[in-house]
């Protein structure tokens, strides 16, 4: 499936690299199966025309990476009842889950910045609803934003995935889902894309979530970089499809933008699934915007497959699909999805048929299976509600017993393919059972309708109960969704052609120079050697079957006359592939693969250097503006406030001119009488009394402006009464002194009163109150005036009656 | 125990007759319209500022007999939905 692609594309982003998800294409990448991003965008899609919308809890529509493709149409803030979905900031950056969900599908590219969005061409917005009280009035306003212009919904979020939860959407939410997919689009329908559940430590099971259950919603699932299962990821039957994502702790988690203008490596979990399969979709919708909503859903089971995905339980469906709980019909195809799409026809008119309805009470025994079975025709005498071939299927049931958590429930359907409706849920404690609970499958996908179906509930108990309380199916019914005929026709444009992907097509294949000659075609004349040639040799055959033993190559010759010549595929390290002379030429010392033989043409370097993807070279220490990162063994630019950076692009340790370092950051130097605003990254102009500050406000001033004072942490144009202005050295402005007490005004120092509060006498430059006034001692008085000591202040507060008579 | 309920002071109200009609409603009980939810014909979102902004019991009072308008076909008091962000 992986095929390594010697013409991978390239951008300027920094991170483009790091994006391990979009280069599994690559020999030395450690996830196998593509989901064929790159191959879709050769095709000419990145999502063109194409609206997406994140619900979550806003987007930073100013970020460098968004704003370009940032959709105000597509955009509202249901929590503030405004046009302006930005996210609200705090310390914790609480709110950095929809820009970072925004980020993964429109993502500018080529901008230097960050990463590229999976439909890098499309446009984005942001619907901010978590951040707030979540009802089901701002669930349907979200679901419900312009179903004219949006296309496709993205939504990464749901009910508590505690393991013991059981909710869904409430009924104006349903009502939004069925008017978006009936009215959406024109009459084509919304496409909604839903993160599934993230409780699988927890032993949660996604048909317990009614968002992901929904007929309506296209619910994604998960895998690792390796394929494995991630350790959040929940298993349930209505799972349509997978990408990757993060999962296990040594391995690599998802880039993308980050609130506050940053770039992260760190967003994780089923909710990059959903923005990651919306932005594939968004290909898809850009080679046919004709599709609809059933459309996608039938090209995502199409052109979905297992690849290299570990589960135990992938089986094939009675309709030839490979199907798993875990992954649905596993990894996404990109390529595979816009190729279908090109030429897809839509699907027939779906149906809808109610094929049981039972309402017969029955005990649910302990330990053993209730099984209950029911023969349908599929609504066959009904032209208008029939179903020959199925799409999904819902099994509504109720049921009452004490504890949820020990019930495991199984449908089969009459091709025998056993959807498990639901697992047991070890912490799932509740009493309250399911009330026309609708439990969905899509594991019957393409399969006939008609014959028996059987219902299987199982009551494991996980703990002792009491075992006089049992649990009661108290009624249940099936409802089927599908079409008449064959969705695909009998034979039609799509069948001729499915069958082709099946087979390798000629665009598929890297184009041969000429194509190996099958044995009846060996010319004749052939007389010194007459066995088989090495499948590497071109035309003119061979002496021998060695790939050294070739006359001539069908791809690349190695070698030369002097040390043996013999044919290849593909060129080994340290060469490159000349498909004119079709030689291998060695690539400049210190690169491990190249496009030329000049030290500017390396693609990637041998151990020790770092490549340098400005100038293609391979260094062995980052130029300044660079960092080393040492996982991708490449240089990534640093922040542009940074002339040099170690390990991220924003840890700084020099800044450029113009900036100066503040906790590991390069902050501009703002100009005098401006300050350094961190949310806007700009600078902003103080406020006129300040000379230098720290923001907008009067209150916000480090120095004052010529003129002014400085007071009680303000600038002020003069000293307030009580207060008197004093020279301050190492500060460019006078700061007001406090008077002493009982002083009104005072001059120099705040002993220098030169007029008192009332009640209070001027003696000299102090203060003292009129009825106090009085001698300590009287002889000790005198000689205080013979010795003229009543300027100090000391003598003052002892003979204040003679100092006052004295002047 | 499962949960208990946190009902808010919004509303969401099926009223026919349009926009006017469900001006009028909310008037007559004190309520605010905020106007349609998304794209669902005849359904409004009331707003209550003098009652409990969240409670565990569902609202009492004059206003709630909005439920007994002829003109209102269905209503339901808003409640908090835990939601998770995956």
């Amino acid at each position: 499936q992986a095929r390594s692609d010697p013409q991978a594309l390239y951008f300027n982003d920094p991170i483009w690299s790091n994006m391990w998800y979009m280069h599994c294409g690559d020999r030395n990448s450690r996830c196998r199966s593509e989901m064929n991003v790159q191959a879709a965008w050769k095709r000419g899609y990145t999502g063109k025309n194409v609206v997406v919308t994140i619900l979550d809890d806003g987007i930073e529509r100013n970020h460098p990476d968004l704003a370009a493709n940032y959709d105000p149409y597509a955009s509202y803030d249901v929590n503030g009842n405004d046009y302006d979905p930005s996210p609200r900031y705090d310390a914790s950056n609480e709110n950095k889950h929809g820009t970072r969900c925004a980020g993964e599908v429109a993502a500018s590219a080529n901008n230097s910045y960050c990463i590229v969005g999976v439909a890098y061409n499309a446009k984005i917005g942001g619907v901010r609803m978590l951040d707030g009280d979540v009802t089901d009035v701002v669930e349907a306003k979200s679901l419900g934003i312009r179903p004219g212009y949006v296309d496709i919904y993205s939504a990464s979020w749901g009910p508590d995935d505690d393991g013991k939860t059981v909710d869904g959407p409430g009924r104006l939410a349903k009502q939004a889902f069925e008017h978006g997919a009936k009215k959406g689009r024109h009459g084509l329908g919304s496409i909604f894309v839903w993160a599934s559940g993230n409780g699988g430590r927890e032993g949660d099971h996604c048909s317990c979530d009614g968002y992901t259950n929904s007929i309506y919603t296209i619910s994604v699932s998960s895998t690792t970089e390796n394929g494995h299962k991630p350790w959040y990821l929940e298993e349930c039957a209505s799972t349509l499809a997978t990408t990757y994502s993060s999962g296990a702790f040594y391995e690599r988690k998802i880039v993308t933008t980050d609130l506050r203008q940053r770039c992260t490596d760190g967003h994780t979990g089923t909710s990059v699934s959903a923005p990651m399969a919306a932005g594939i979709i968004a290909l898809a919708l850009e080679a046919n915007s004709q599709l609809t909503w059933r459309d996608v859903q039938h090209l995502l089971v199409k052109t979905s497959r297992p690849a290299h995905l570990k589960a135990n339980d992938w089986t094939v469906n009675g309709a030839g699909h490979k199907v798993s709980h875990l992954y649905g019909f596993g990894l996404v195809d990109a390529e595979a999805l816009v190729v279908e799409a090109q030429k897809w026809t839509a699907v027939p008119a779906q149906h809808v048929c109610v094929a049981v309805a039972d309402k017969r009470t029955r005990s649910i025994p302990v330990v053993q299976t209730l099984r209950t079975t029911a023969l349908t025709t599929a609504c066959a005498d009904r032209s208008d509600q029939r179903v020959a071939y199925l799409e999904h299927v819902v099994a509504r049931i109720s049921i009452s017993h004490p504890r949820r958590g020990d019930l495991q429930i199984h449908l089969i359907s009459p091709s025998g393919t056993k959807s498990q409706l639901l697992a047991k849920r070890l912490l799932d404690h509740s009493n309250e059972g399911f009330s026309n609970w609708e439990f969905m499958s899509v594991h019957c996908w393409g399969e006939k309708a008609e014959g028996v179906w059987t219902l299987e509930i199982q009551d494991m108990p996980a703990q002792v109960r009491n075992p006089d309380k049992q649990g009661k199916l108290k009624e249940w019914s099936l409802v089927l969704y599908g079409t008449a005929e064959h969705p695909y026709g009998a034979f039609g444009s799509h069948q001729s052609r499915s069958r082709m992907l099946e087979l390798p097509t000629p665009e598929l294949q890297p184009p041969t120079a000429t194509l190996s000659l099958s044995q009846a075609e060996v010319p004749e004349d052939e007389e010194d050697y007459a066995g088989v040639c090495h499948p590497e040799c071109g035309d003119k055959g061979c002496d021998g079957p060695g790939a050294d033993q070739c006359l001539n190559c069908v791809h690349f010759s190695l070698g030369n006359s002097k040390t043996s010549r013999k044919c290849v595929s593909v060129c080994p390290l340290g060469y490159f592939g000349d498909p004119g002379a079709r030689r291998c030429h060695r690539c400049h010392r210190g690169c491990e693969t190249c496009s030329g033989r000049s030290p500017a043409q390396c693609l990637s370097c041998r151990r020790g250097l770092y490549h340098h993807q400005e100038t293609s070279t391979c260094v062995a220490l980052c130029p300044s503006g660079f960092y080393a990162d040492e996982s991708q063994r490449n240089c990534l630019k640093c922040h542009p406030s940074c002339r040099k950076c170690v390990g991220e692009p924003e840890r700084c340790t020099v800044c450029e001119e113009g900036f100066s370092l503040a906790r590991g950051s390069c902050i501009p130097d703002c100009e005098p009488g401006t300050y350094f605003d961190s949310e806007l990254v700009r600078c902003g102009r103080c406020h006129h009394a300040c000379r230098t500050c720290v923001g907008p406000s009067r209150e916000e001033c480090i120095h004052c402006a010529p003129n002014f004072l400085f007071q009680d942490w303000r600038c002020v144009p003069a000293c307030s009464e009580g207060f008197f202005p004093e020279d301050t050295p190492g500060l460019p402005h006078r700061v007001c002194r406090r008077c002493d007490e009982n002083c009104l005004s005072c001059e120099g120092s705040s002993r220098n009163c030169s007029r008192c509060k009332s009640g209070f006498t001027q003696l000299g430059t102090s203060c003292v109150t009129n009825h106090t006034c009085s001698n300590a001692d009287e002889t000790f008085c005198e000689m205080v005036k013979s010795n003229q000591l009543c300027q100090r202040k000391l003598f003052v507060q002892f003979c204040c009656r003679t100092c006052l008579l004295a002047g | 125990p499962p949960p208990r309920p946190v009902y808010t002071n919004h509303w969401a109200v099926q009223v026919l007759g349009g926009r006017a009609e469900a001006d009028r409603v909310a008037a007559a009980h004190g309520y605010r319209n905020l106007g349609q939810i998304g794209n669902l014909d005849d359904y409004y979102h009331f707003y209550h500022s003098k009652t409990f902004k969240r409670s565990t019991w569902s609202s009492r009072g004059p206003h709630t007999f909005l439920r007994m308008d002829p003109q209102v076909k269905w209503l339901q008091q808003q409640q908090v939905r835990r939601r998770v962000k995956r």
